[in-house]
């Protein structure tokens, strides 16, 4: 459903 | 990094700027939505709290840090500093209305059932609405100063940003977050109104003045 993602951005 | 990222960051942070020596210089937050910073103070509280679990870069954890800290400055100034200035008879927005669902919801869709994952959703459903007590109390006052507009606008250009970032990404690195987009979208929806008034008053040197 949705790409895992590591929060990168602010 | 691209281009709208790093303008929608920069955007972000004068806004702060703007509204902090706003604040310091006039020894005043009159027009200025108390409600509306402490819920800004919770959403980056909530969501960087992977400071202490996840290293993405130096730029990510000074602006992480920047944010909290002038978030906090912020509150203060309102009520404790500038106490006797702030317009509390204005800023009545219930922000448990806001707190709440958006907490509800980020307990029901979000990318993963964990205590940082859930704070880091309810923190991104929260900013796209934690402008309204401060879009409600220049409604109520009919007026914003122009250095409120300007804080206004920077603040809601950020997010427009962000949201031309995840386009960018979606096609050049096949990356995207639904989350924060439609949060994202919803944000900079709630400006829109605002954006066409300061464009055409603020802009023009008019004083932002809602009609009657």
């Amino acid at each position: 459903f949705i790409a895992r993602l590591s929060h990168d951005e602010l | 990094m691209n281009i709208f990222r790093l303008l929608g960051d920069l955007s972000h942070i004068l806004a702060i700027i703007i509204l902090l020596l706003k604040i310091w210089k006039t020894r005043s937050c009159a027009g200025i939505s108390g409600k509306s910073q402490i819920l800004f103070a919770t959403v980056y509280t909530m969501r960087y709290l992977d400071l202490v679990t996840t290293y993405i870069s130096a730029y990510n954890t000074f602006m992480k840090v920047i944010f909290i800290a002038t978030s906090y400055a912020t509150v203060f100034l309102i009520y404790v500093k500038c106490k006797a200035t702030y317009d509390h008879n204005h800023d009545t927005f219930r922000i448990e209305f806001l707190i709440l669902p958006t907490l509800v919801l980020a307990l029901l869709i979000n990318h993963e059932f964990t205590i940082m994952e859930v704070l880091w959703t309810f923190s991104i459903y929260l900013e796209s609405v934690a402008i309204l007590p401060q879009l409600f109390l220049v409604s109520k006052t009919g007026e914003a100063e122009s250095i409120t507009s300007h804080y206004l606008f920077a603040l809601g250009s950020y997010r427009g940003l962000y949201l031309l970032n995840w386009l960018y990404r979606f096609y050049a690195e096949d990356h995207y977050d639904l989350i924060a987009i439609i949060a994202g979208l919803v944000q900079t929806v709630l400006y829109c109104d605002f954006f066409y008034l300061y464009i055409t008053k603020v802009l023009k040197g008019k004083k932002l003045q809602l009609p009657a």
